[in-house]
């Protein structure tokens, strides 16, 4: 239930804060 | 590919002891990370930093992508302000993601990042900004009252003094009490960098 997610949780998905893809080969 | 030039070059990998003993890596990690740097830093234009376009296609495997949050991690790391990112640079920054980095400096930087004024507080317009761009940047789509009330609900919850912003007290708050907010300024793979990049040990400085 999105409406009741908080945007910060939201935010934090976003792919471009998914540092570990640096990792990847 | 660019071995060669950054093994002689000036910005290369001196001192790991020191840089481990100011951040949360050992020196066998410093050397492990300084061979992912070199991978990162030699992609687009290979002058020994990482520029954003390297940045960006180590991260999404593309540089045709544009994230309002690569750009803001970049800068972040960007401590000199100079548009790229030497080793010291990246493996301070990155040090705060490892899993042993203290949990008051993981909600620093995640304020920082959301900071996007730099105002010293978070505005509703700046969530507003930030929650649009990833759905945005996931391919989402959301009918602007239900981001209203993802935002509002957020707001109620975090905003304690009801200003209007999030200050730094209020997002320690917050976050204290959600700390699934910072699962992502938590790297595992941090812990792994000496198996990841085993080859470090050829390049080592210090006997084990």
């Amino acid at each position: 239930r999105p409406s009741l997610m908080n945007a910060f949780e939201l935010i934090s998905t976003s792919q471009g804060l998914n540092l570990s893809t640096l990792f990847e080969k | 590919c660019c071995e060669i030039e950054l093994q002689n070059n000036p910005r290369g990998l001196r001192e790991p002891q020191i840089l481990a003993r100011e951040t949360n890596f050992s020196v066998s990690e410093i050397e492990a990370l300084y061979e992912l740097f070199k991978k990162i830093s030699c992609a687009v234009i290979d002058d020994g930093l990482i520029n954003k376009e390297d940045f960006q296609l180590a991260l999404f495997k593309t540089n045709k992508r544009k994230s309002l949050f690569a750009d803001r991690v970049f800068d972040l790391f960007d401590i000199n302000h100079n548009g790229a990112l030497g080793f010291e640079e990246f493996a301070r920054a990155l040090s705060v993601f490892h899993p042993s980095a203290p949990v008051e400096d993981k909600i620093e930087f995640s304020f920082k990042l959301y900071d996007l004024k730099q105002q010293g507080y978070i505005e509703r317009q700046e969530v507003k900004q930030m929650v649009v761009a990833t759905l945005a940047e996931s391919g989402m789509d959301l009918a602007d009252e239900i981001v209203e009330s993802i935002i509002d609900k957020t707001f109620e919850d975090a905003d304690t003094k009801h200003d209007g912003r999030i200050d730094k007290e209020e997002w320690r708050n917050l976050v204290l009490r959600h700390p699934s907010l910072l699962k992502n300024m938590t790297l595992q793979y941090l812990m792994d960098i000496t198996t990841a990049f085993p080859s470090f040990v050829f390049h080592s400085q210090v006997d084990d």
